[in-house]
């Protein structure tokens, strides 16, 4: 069935660490053609996520650490839920993704409204 | 019916002029909280469009005009078409809005996938 976020999520997932700098998102950003990266400890468990749109906090503070324009309060699901519950997650907090994560907080994927956006066409 | 771009889009859309800099253009999502900017004339006629995906393409290649980084090659959409058109039409292109234009290009509002995926909630 089309229902459920392991049916719909892309599994291989762009990551990046907590000490990067906000150059290095955003060129991980252009090459891998992506909008939202978790931010993952050395054994891949999430702890935050940088978006494009956190790029404009950069340019507008000015600041070039990714501690400074990272979300640390990460929303995030997991693999089993219903693509309705994601959704109306996505829709109450005004995100357009979701990490996906096992019982240990590890990445499996993400899933992103573009890909919701996807089954209506 | 929930069907076509006009139940859906945002009436209200924030645009943005040709001769702007990188640094207006952040502020401006940040403030109002979009990722997305429809470039247009001193008339609202639809020219383009920037987006915070386009402010990694700043920060990577270290420019401020915004003609640097905007798209000039904008797909948009009608108030009349139907939501799986559109939707259809984002995923072709990997998007994640369209401006919603009248006859003469003049916006009238903006979808994106955001908006789509709350269908499903
Ligand atoms: C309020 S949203 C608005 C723009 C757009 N919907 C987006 O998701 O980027 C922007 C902020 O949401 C944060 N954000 C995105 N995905 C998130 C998630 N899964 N958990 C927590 N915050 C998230 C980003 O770090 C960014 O600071
Ligand atoms: C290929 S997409 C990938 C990231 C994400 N899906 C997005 O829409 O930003 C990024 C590029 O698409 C462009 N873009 C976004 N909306 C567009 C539209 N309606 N028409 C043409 N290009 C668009 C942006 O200017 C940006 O350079």
């Amino acid at each position: 069935a089309n229902n459920v976020v392991s049916d719909l999520m892309k599994g291989v997932v762009v990551t990046i660490r907590e000490n990067a700098d906000v150059k290095e998102a955003a060129n991980l950003m252009l090459d891998k053609q992506v909008t939202h990266i978790p931010v993952v400890t050395d054994d891949y468990k999430l702890i935050g996520i940088v978006t494009s749109w956190d790029l404009s906090k950069s340019i507008a503070l000015n600041t070039n650490l990714l501690k400074d324009i990272m979300t640390t309060t990460v929303k995030y699901c997991y693999a089993d839920e219903s693509i309705e519950t994601v959704a109306r997650m996505m829709s109450e907090y005004d995100i357009s993704s979701l990490p996906v994560v096992d019982e240990d907080m590890k990445v499996l994927g993400i899933i992103t409204t573009d890909q919701i956006s996807h089954l209506l066409s």
